[in-house]
């Protein structure tokens, strides 16, 4: 949570206040969720020290914006042959794209000019390779510039998003890619982010891009400043984390660094958001430079969270990781990030296991699902490949098919998780199939590798289709990539089946419960400092300047650690060594009796005290509790979690329980029950709840209970009064009966059979007919189509059995339907 | 209709026997060889200033026989990737 005024940074570029995706804290920003850019500048992170190249059409480097930052040596123009990756000008301009990407990234901070880039301190450079053919050798040469010198490569490109390619990179280029994974970095592994594509509306899917779909590139999407999807944005499995870009025309834009030195709100899309990535990043390396392709990926997956960015298809994957098909595992966050990578330790190394392969060829029914299975141990009996917790899973599939663009594919987790590998594409009419196509998703990052798997191939035409042309899976091989070792601890506490985000959340027991956690305190050294005898040692020096805070005791020496005592407050203990501060860090406070910076309470980031109930602001992690002024991990009972505030706020007063919003009840106190997502009054018998007037007033007097006023609104009946026709009469009309209706209380009134005046019991017992009609048993009929003759003659006919002639029936009707 | 494939004078070769023998393969051939390709060791970037510079068909005859050279163990003619800025 940023709290504007007193933290904020100012810079004196002339676009720095319109930067609304740097500024989301504050009070009347459009966008609700921060990326912490400038918190990670507070903890001290801009990128210094690490080296960004832009991938692109070339890199304007005597833009005043760039020209600080610009870096030659990271830079290359592969389209000419030397080593001056200018942007060749036209009228047009066509060659902007890589200048806009490259002042995202670094643009100098406070020079007056344009914009502050991400890490803004970082070294930039460009690779001019878009501007002329682009062939496997151009490819693999850009990626391959420097990779022991160069950090982080960004590419805002790709195959065509016209929504019916399916390309990627070629044998060369695939080898650079793991050279410089292997190699790069010395040996920590080149980084590269690439732009997820750009084909939303024409229905690309971004698995059929083969450098989003790599494990070896950082997949990055983009959400507008409302946190809704972009008109742009394609879907896929393989996105790993999101930014802000641009969107609809009255949402923000993005400025960044133009050609011919300009400044320019024109740069849109997903090419906006790799460069922020790579920013971010900068920042990270800069935070820790140990930090290997896969901790960066890692990172990524551990600091973005869904926030507020809209989707349909959120779920928790088994591993408790928040994923989605759009945003892979949510926005990024910035001071995240450097917190997380400043304490990070190396992930394990990365092994590769062919779980599965298959190559029996199956034919795939027209509009059915083709489902096979396979059963892994994940590689258990091979030590060097055995696969426990996931991270990238790619499944390698052969199809023919006569349209490819109606064909889905699922893939299916032991954990349960579904990741989307291939969507329908209408436009792709092709029958060229996949052969030996590679589809990555990381939905299942963190969970167990072991169990069933299920490949779902689903063909769904789009048009009508010659139905003996079907297609058929040739062959596919499910291949995971992990490691045997759990990365880091919580791993191992979420393994769990994966759920889609649930709306309501469990019941919590009141307050105290989930007010104050349970976990164990790290006692600090409260020893007091006594500073070292200094008798028997004449020659210590006390003429030298001490430390600025060091108070009227004197020092041992210039540094803070050597004060006798302190000005303001000192912080530390006798074990860990103890200094002398102006201000204490976060985490503490200073007491200003003792002199000493003591810590808050657990969660609390900034304090007044040591209580859990002295707490300012809170740590990541945490929700601020206002009323009690502590920090909470789950709000009790009557407060929901702000995502955006990290704050718990008030529910509605009728709310136990809700979620989002106050208003959202998903448990309502005593007194009050759930209709509709709002809690509304238990009125008494006899009465209902009058919406409008927010009271509960009188059912009709014939109405026990009611849904309005009106005698039609009956619930149930006032005592011996019996529905009829939606309202309580004391007795049935004419033509119905009194009936009680299995499994409903209320008595009704139901009608007898035709032509009866009054039944009983049921409605084919009738008592008495209509006019015009006869009884004759339980049924009426009509008078002039039964009648008998002479009563002695059908008294012969029924007892010589002679009813069952024709003849006869019609003779003596009467009796004979008398007799049965 | 699919857009025609479009080739050039660029050619990706893998080459045994380090620089100097790529030098000799692409002379012998009637190549220059514009060296290694970024990290890729063995791999080299030829040009054949006799082929089509862009051409929808791929290229006949001399690489044929580059095919053939004992240390040549894999080659492709260039395509042109359509590639979109995002």
């Amino acid at each position: 949570h940023v709290r504007s005024d007193a933290h904020s940074i100012y810079f004196n570029d002339p676009i720095w206040s319109n930067m609304w995706y740097m500024h989301c804290g504050d009070k009347h920003s459009r966008c609700r969720s921060e990326m912490n850019v400038p918190a990670a500048w507070k903890r001290g992170y801009t990128g210094k020290n690490v080296v960004v190249t832009i991938l692109d059409d070339g890199i304007e480097r005597n833009h005043p914006d760039l020209a600080a930052n610009y870096d030659a040596y990271a830079s290359y123009d592969v389209n000419g042959n030397d080593y001056d990756p200018s942007p060749r000008y036209d009228a047009s301009n066509e060659n902007k794209h890589g200048t806009r990407c490259a002042g995202e990234v670094a643009a100098s901070a406070n020079n007056s000019y344009c914009i502050v880039g991400i890490a803004y301190n970082a070294k930039i450079g460009g690779i001019r390779m878009l501007d002329g053919d682009v062939t496997d050798v151009v490819e693999a040469k850009s990626l391959g510039i420097r990779p022991n010198y160069i950090d982080i490569y960004s590419a805002s490109w790709g195959p065509d998003d016209d929504g019916k390619t399916v390309d990627g990179p070629g044998r060369l280029a695939k080898q650079a890619f793991e050279y410089g994974i292997k190699k790069g970095r010395q040996g920590l592994g080149s980084i590269f982010v690439w732009a997820s594509g750009n084909g939303g509306r024409e229905g690309d899917y971004c698995s059929c891009d083969g450098y989003t779909n790599s494990i070896y590139t950082i997949s990055v999407s983009s959400t507008t400043e409302n946190g809704y999807k972009p008109w742009y944005l394609e879907e896929c499995a393989s996105t790993l984390a999101t930014t802000y870009s641009s969107g609809a025309f009255y949402e923000g834009k993005i400025v960044t660094t133009d050609l011919r030195q300009r400044c320019t709100d024109g740069h849109t899309g997903t090419s906006v958001s790799a460069p922020m990535v790579a920013g971010i990043i900068a920042l990270a390396l800069e935070a820790n430079n140990q930090l290997t392709w896969r901790d960066v990926q890692h990172l990524l997956v551990k600091t973005s969270r869904p926030a507020h960015l809209k989707a349909s298809d959120w779920k928790v994957n088994g591993a408790g990781h928040k994923v989605s098909h759009l945003y892979g595992f949510g926005l990024v966050d910035a001071e995240g990030i450097v917190v997380e990578a400043k304490k990070w330790k190396a992930v394990p190394s990365q092994h590769m296991c062919v779980a599965a392969s298959d190559k029996r060829p199956r034919i795939i029914p027209i509009e059915q699902t083709l489902r096979t299975t396979a059963l892994t141990n994940a590689c258990a009996d091979h030590f060097d490949q055995r696969v426990v917790f996931l991270e990238h899973v790619v499944v390698r599939i052969s199809i023919s098919h006569p349209r490819r663009g109606d064909l889905q594919i699922h893939l299916i987790s032991p954990s349960g998780t579904k990741s989307q590998l291939l969507a329908r594409r209408l436009l792709d009419h092709s029958n060229d199939g996949f052969t030996n196509w590679e589809f990555m998703t990381v939905h299942c990052w963190g969970e167990k590798a072991e169990g069933e798997w299920t490949l779902e191939v689903h063909d769904i035409p789009s048009q009508v289709r010659n139905p003996e042309k079907q297609g058929k899976l040739k062959e596919w091989s499910l291949i995971l990539y992990g490691t045997a070792e759990h990365p880091y601890n919580t791993f191992s506490s979420h393994q769990s089946r994966s759920r889609m985000l649930e709306i309501s959340t469990p019941e919590l027991e009141p307050s105290k419960a989930a007010l104050f956690h349970k976990q164990v305190e790290a006692t600090e050294d409260e020893e007091d400092y006594s500073a070292p005898s200094i008798q028997g040692s004449p020659n210590i020096l006390q003429t030298s300047v001490c430390h600025p805070e060091c108070g009227d005791k004197g020092c041992d020496g210039p540094k803070a650690d050597q004060c006798l005592n302190c000005i303001h407050y000192s912080l530390g203990s006798i074990k860990t060594g103890r200094k002398c501060v102006n201000i204490c860090p976060l985490g503490y406070f200073g007491d200003s009796i003792s002199k000493r910076c003591r810590r808050c309470s657990r969660g609390c980031e900034t304090c007044i005290g040591r209580s859990q109930n002295q707490c300012l602001s809170c740590r990541r992690g945490f929700y601020y509790h206002q009323e009690l002024n502590t920090c909470v991990t789950l709000c009790p009972a009557g407060f929901y979690e702000d995502e955006s505030q990290k704050y718990c706020f008030k529910c509605h007063p009728n709310c136990k329980k809700c979620v989002d919003e106050p208003e959202k009840c998903t448990i309502c106190k005593e007194g009050f029950s759930l209709a509709g997502g709002s809690c509304i009054l238990d009125c008494a018998p006899g009465t209902y709840f009058n919406s409008e007037l927010i009271k509960c007033e009188k059912c009709h007097s014939t109405c026990q209970t009611c849904v309005g006023p009106g005698k039609e609104e009956c619930i149930y009946c006032v005592n011996n009064f019996k529905i009829h026709e939606k309202k309580c009469v004391p007795g049935c009309n004419e033509g119905f009966y009194f009936a009680k209706v299995p499994g409903f209380l209320q008595k009704v009134c139901a009608r007898c059979e035709e032509n009866c005046l009054h039944c009983e019991g049921s409605s084919k017992n009738c008592v008495k007919c209509k006019a015009g009609f006869m009884l004759v048993g339980n049924t009426c009929i009509a008078n002039d189509t039964c009648s008998n003759a002479a009563e002695m003659f059908c008294e012969m006919v029924k007892s010589n059995n002679l009813c069952e002639r024709k003849l006869f029936t019609q003779l003596c009707c009467r009796t004979c339907l008398l007799a049965g | 209709l699919r857009s025609p494939t479009v080739y050039t004078n660029h050619w990706a070769v893998e080459v045994l026997g380090g620089p100097a023998e790529a030098d000799r393969v692409a002379s012998a051939h009637g190549y220059l060889n514009l060296g290694q390709i970024g990290n890729l060791e063995n791999y080299y970037h030829f040009y054949h200033s006799k082929t089509f510079k862009r051409s929808t068909f791929s290229s006949r005859g001399t690489h044929t026989f580059l095919r053939m050279d004992p240390k040549v163990k894999w080659l492709q003619q260039q395509e042109v990737k359509r590639r979109v800025k995002r």
